[in-house]
């Protein structure tokens, strides 16, 4: 099971449509400091369905709309796909917003509710949400697994499981 | 469902304690059970030649690798099929990012990483790069890299 | 008191915005002070080409070097003697390491930098190198390293 | 003003007498993962008279005397001596922690009470001791102007003034 495909339009800095091709093994992603690369990142969580605005450095969701630069005006509406492949099979979970703060999510483009895309990836990738937010360590982040209580990190490893 | 809770969480206690020596050879670490009114799952570490103290007293880099260490047991034993690492190795010396870089290396045959890094030995470490820039409009672009001509520059 | 502090204060402020602005060309920066029950100092920074927003939006090392350049503005308008820094460089890319060095070497000239850094730009801006190792037993030593010899391993 | 000297005895692990002499400008301390570069900022902390163990990484003071290394024995004292110099005039401020729970702080070799210490240092920096506290800047806490709320803000500049 692999990541394949990202693609991202009006989430934060990403105002033009921009794809990535993920490849097995590793991938880095460089560059400058507040070129976007973290918000590669939370593009990728936000599609997997992440709620907390705070842990997307939002306020309020609506404020992944790219909110314009100093010659552009902002956008209207924020879309990330996310295309998953395993074994020939291929699964692409989307996930729209708006000014209005109306959103939805789509599973290979036809519009669903957040609990099924959940229970989509976790069909498809055999690890439950809850656990595959374990996945992602955001920056900062990595001393998690040490700052947290005993009892969490056994919930983590319920989780991870 | 407990002992399969404890079946796997021998696994990734004897996983970290491996890629704990990995990481510091000489060292010795594991996980251990709290009984207590509510179970929990605590961590010990011992950095080779320094006596086994609380976690706090680890110098940064020593707490990010250990942290790394306990990520990657949790993502082998249960067979993650991704990993999203945000500048993970901002607080490791040379030698220690190397080990790091190793560790995703071997990892990386089951699961897929992407690593968000400045550090060029773990951009070594990569079989592809993407770059991002962002123009004086405040957009942001990507563009596929080869990796020989991430390192020269 | 009172007017005392605002002098104060705007002196700060506007070294803020010099600093801000060599930090980030182009950018804008500065402090402002809210009334409401409790009186208080808030930051506010534009990097160049994108819209002034909330402090949390700007990313890792924006983040660290705004803190720096707030840090520099007390230190000279109030002429703090001596500065410690534990890896306050850990977020920077090249470029901003670059400008971070040359703000030290400015401000040491009144101020004295103590900087704990793997940084290799750093290291070049400093005056006098201090190594420190551990030994197999534990224990911690110090030695006197001349620039060359730090910089060319 | 300048500090001139530091000599570390057994604190953390610094186990053997270490001497550091500084000089105007900047110093740069680097070395491996682990090998005592904090310990070298915490001890100058620990000296100016820091009360809070916690933010020496410490449960409890004694904490922060040598324990002991794979093949050393604990020691009973960690002591620390600061030389500050100003147009001629020189200050040595010492603090000393034994296992007992017990410490000391000491003005040119002379046993003194911490408040004595502050109101020296105090006379000889010009800065005040909670506005000092501003010019030590510990690993990963370099975000800390951008955290404090601003009534905190304004209180660490009318104390830094
Ligand atoms: N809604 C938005 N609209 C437009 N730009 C945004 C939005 N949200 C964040 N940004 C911009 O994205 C930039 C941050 O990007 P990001 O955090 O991904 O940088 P980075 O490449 O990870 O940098 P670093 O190496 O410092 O961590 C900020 O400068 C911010 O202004
Ligand atoms: N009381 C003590 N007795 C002996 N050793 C100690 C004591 N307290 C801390 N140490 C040791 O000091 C080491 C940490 O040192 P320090 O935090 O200064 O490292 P560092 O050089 O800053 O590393 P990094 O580059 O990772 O930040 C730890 O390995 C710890 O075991
Ligand atoms: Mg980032
Ligand atoms: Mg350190």
């Amino acid at each position: 099971m692999f990541l394949q495909r990202l693609e991202i339009a009006g989430f934060k800095s990403f105002a033009k449509r921009t794809v990535f091709h993920w490849g097995p093994g590793i991938t880095a992603i460089v560059g400058p400091n507040g070129s976007g690369k973290s918000n590669v990142a939370e593009a990728l969580r936000w599609a997997f369905g992440e709620q907390s605005s705070r842990s997307l450095r939002a306020r309020r969701m609506e404020e992944v709309i790219f909110a314009g630069g100093s010659n552009r005006p902002p956008l209207e509406k924020a879309e990330v796909l996310v295309t998953l492949g395993r074994d020939g099979h291929v699964l692409t979970i989307g996930r729209r917003a708006y000014r209005s703060g109306e959103g939805e999510y789509l599973i290979n483009g036809r519009k669903a509710r957040l609990r099924d895309v959940q229970e989509a990836l976790r069909d498809f990738i055999s690890v439950s949400p809850q656990g595959l937010s374990y996945a992602f360590i955001g920056q900062g982040m990595v001393e998690g697994f040490l700052e947290m209580r005993p009892s969490e990190r056994r919930r983590l490893m319920e989780e991870a499981a | 469902a407990r002992s399969r809770f404890h079946e796997a969480f021998q696994e990734v206690s004897s996983r970290f304690q491996e890629l704990f020596q990995s990481f510091f050879p000489g060292g010795q670490a594991g996980l251990s059970l709290t009984a207590g009114p509510e179970e929990g799952v605590e961590i010990w570490a011992r950095p080779p030649g320094k006596k086994v103290r609380s976690l706090n007293q680890l110098s940064g880099g020593e707490r990010a690798l250990t942290a790394l260490a306990v990520l990657f047991s949790l993502l082998d034993v249960n067979s993650f099929p991704f990993c999203v690492l945000d500048e993970a190795d901002a607080m490791l010396d040379e030698a220690n990012v190397q080990r790091f870089a190793k560790g995703l290396q071997e990892l990386s045959r089951r699961t897929q990483f992407i690593v968000i890094t400045h550090n060029r030995r773990t951009i070594e470490a990569a079989d592809a790069v993407y770059g991002i820039s962002m123009g004086p409009d405040g957009v942001s672009h990507c563009l596929s890299l080869s990796l020989k001509g991430v390192l020269s520059s």
